[in-house]
């Protein structure tokens, strides 16, 4: 099946708040970030905009954001289809 | 399952309440006298969900209807599409954004307010999780919806998933299950948040076992019946569902469907399918959760399989059977039908079912030929670890992970059965599905068909083809995963109805507990002797 990309991010912390995080995401494009209620710093970052899918990956704000100190770990979201029954 | 309307003094005064043929079947639209979801005694007894949150997670809640406002509980909403806590319906392509506010009248619609009809907890409060809306879906956005403040909503309920086309195969993913594993283990101060799931409408052509949120063990599944007991068209063959609701009309009636809250503040009478039959059985958990708000997710399950009723259910192709402790079960229904009122009155003398464990009962990892023709057998023999701290006594849900390739996946059937002799299919023929390629990897297929057995024994796994045109493929793993308690669930409980499951299933306790007890008498006498 064709790959959907997103402009989501599930994005790990070393350390911060809600507060950090908004920054952060702001900082590199995004409209801004949502912690998880579950999981260790854990947040949501979303874009700003209406979503789009993607043909292509985010590459250059993926390597971004991985580059970043406060930042450990990166995770792009895929899209995919749910339907209402 | 028939009892008299006029036992119960239920008088409404919204207009749509004498089409509300789900919530007291007095054989409106040409359905069947008494076929319903028995709320009415429910709420003689005082049970209309007070203090108990339910969110729809959908497109959004029209929260300014005036059959839903006031029920509407703004706290505990939020709109993950969009990034704002005001979930309210938005345009989509296909001009289809009803389908969370027609849910949200099942569950919450205010009573006696002349307006549309009630819903089945109809003092309960309804909080909006819109999230269906964006032009894909992903993983985050699912987690965060089904964690959504997991303190104040009790029940998540979901009328959406994978393509039910006949040949997809998906579920959650890795941060999902997360989320869920989260939510019943920590979700209402650690009893469990309630996830409560419509198993499909893909018909016959598919199979509810290949969606992997309706088959998990977490999710309460539920299956739609119509106004006279028959199946619905559209109802999926399923080993995983739990339990059905009324919630379709097949009749060319156009008061057969659900009478429910619509958009812009509008109230229909055609929402049917499945998508009503998760918030019809929201509503009724809600009312149980009234009645004993202790009540954990796997209290929930036990109610609804000791109180989940045949009543008139009737289906054609398979047929009702009774597992290995004589409870009785069908492969579209479950344990049958919802009953609101049996629930909340074993719900409130109900203590809570002691503590799960789980057993890897045995695994078959040799690669396995399958040809059209010639079914492949094969077997477990497990004690279901005991001895072991992890010993598995009394089933709940049981799980046989499979990873298998076909030259046409639609093709394949899968089928399990338990030493207590219960057949439970685990994949049914899907026509549809072409797939050659992907086939199963490591997929959970579970079944609650076997719910209450001594899972210790000798397992059978029975993989065929059918179809017209010849097929080949290789089963790789057949891991089987035992689920439930080591003393028996129901021998606190307390019996009013001597007639009911749960006076059976304790007697039948009870006979094993003696047996048992004798055996291992008797060999301690021989022992010292």
């Amino acid at each position: 099946e064709e790959v959907i990309f997103t402009e989501h991010f599930l994005v790990q912390l070393h350390e911060g708040t809600n507060e950090d995080a908004h920054q952060l995401a702001r900082e590199h494009g995004f409209g801004s970030a949502r912690k998880l209620p579950f999981g260790e710093g854990l947040f949501h970052f979303y874009p700003g905009e209406i979503p789009k899918s993607r043909r292509k990956r985010s590459l250059q704000q993926h390597r971004r954001l991985a580059k970043d100190h406060r930042v450990k770990n990166v995770f792009p979201q895929e899209g995919f289809g749910r339907q209402k029954r | 399952g028939y009892r008299e309307i006029s036992n119960f003094d239920v008088n409404m005064s919204d207009p749509l309440f004498t089409k509300q043929w789900y919530l007291i079947n007095t054989g409106q639209a040409d359905g069947t006298p008494g076929l319903d979801l028995n709320v009415a005694e429910a709420w003689t007894m005082g049970f209309t969900g007070k203090g108990v949150t339910i969110a729809i997670m959908d497109d959004g809640i029209d929260y300014l209807h005036p059959d839903l406002a006031s029920n509407y509980n703004a706290e505990a909403s939020f709109d993950f599409s969009s990034n704002d806590p005001f979930p309210y319906p938005r345009y989509t392509d296909d001009w289809f954004n009803s389908h969370g506010t027609r849910c949200a009248g099942e569950v919450s619609a205010v009573s006696n307010n002349n307006i549309c009809g009630v819903g089945v907890a109809y003092n309960s409060k309804v909080a909006g999780i819109r999230m269906l809306d964006q032009p894909f879906m992903t993983d985050i956005i699912e987690a965060s919806s089904i964690s959504h403040m997991p303190q104040v909503i009790d029940i998540y309920s979901a009328s959406w998933g994978p393509t039910d086309d006949g040949k997809t195969v998906d579920g959650p993913r890795e941060l999902t299950l997360q989320a869920m594993a989260d939510g019943v283990n920590k979700g209402r101060g650690g009893k469990g948040s309630i996830y409560v799931w419509a198993s499909g409408d893909g018909g016959s052509y598919d199979d509810c076992n290949c969606d992997g949120y309706a088959s998990s063990m977490w999710t309460i599944s539920i299956n739609s019946a119509i106004n006279d007991g028959r199946t619905a068209l559209y109802d999926e063959s399923c080993s995983s569902t739990l339990a059905s609701t009324f919630s379709n009309g097949r009749k060319r009636n156009p008061e057969a469907g659900v009478a429910t809250t619509d958009l812009y503040g509008n109230c229909t009478l055609r929402h049917s399918g499945t998508s009503a039959a998760a918030p019809e059985a929201a509503g009724v958990f809600a009312l149980a959760l009234e009645a004993n708000p202790n009540l954990t997710w796997r209290d929930l399950q036990h109610l609804t399989v000791l109180t989940s009723k045949r009543n008139k259910l009737h289906d054609e192709v398979h047929q009702w059977r009774r597992n290995g402790v004589g409870l009785e079960f069908n492969h579209l229904f479950g344990y049958g039908v919802l009953d609101a009122g049996g629930m909340v009155k074993l719900a409130r003398e109900w203590k809570t079912v002691p503590e799960r464990f789980h057993c890897v009962a045995g695994s078959v990892q040799e690669t396995q030929k399958i040809q059209s023709g010639n079914k492949l057998v094969l077997s477990i023999t497990t004690d279901a670890c005991q001895g072991k701290d992890n010993f598995v006594r009394y089933l709940e849900h049981v799980q046989a992970v499979i990873t298998i390739n076909a030259s046409r996946r639609g093709d394949l059937n899968v089928n399990m059965t338990s030493p207590m002799g219960t057949k439970s299919i685990l994949l049914s023929r899907r026509p549809r599905d072409d797939d050659a390629k992907v086939g199963f990897d490591k997929w959970p297929f579970m079944t609650t068909h076997t719910w209450g057995e001594d899972p210790r024994g000798t397992w059978l796994l029975e993989v065929g083809f059918q179809g017209e045109a010849p097929q080949s493929g290789v089963l790789k793993e057949w891991t089987l995963m035992l689920h439930g308690t080591q003393s028996a669930p129901y021998i606190d409980q307390v019996v009013r109805d001597y007639q009911s499951k749960l006076a059976m299933s304790k007697k039948e306790e009870l006979e094993e507990e003696l047996d048992e007890a004798v055996e291992r008498s008797l060999k301690s006498l021989l022992s010292k002797n």
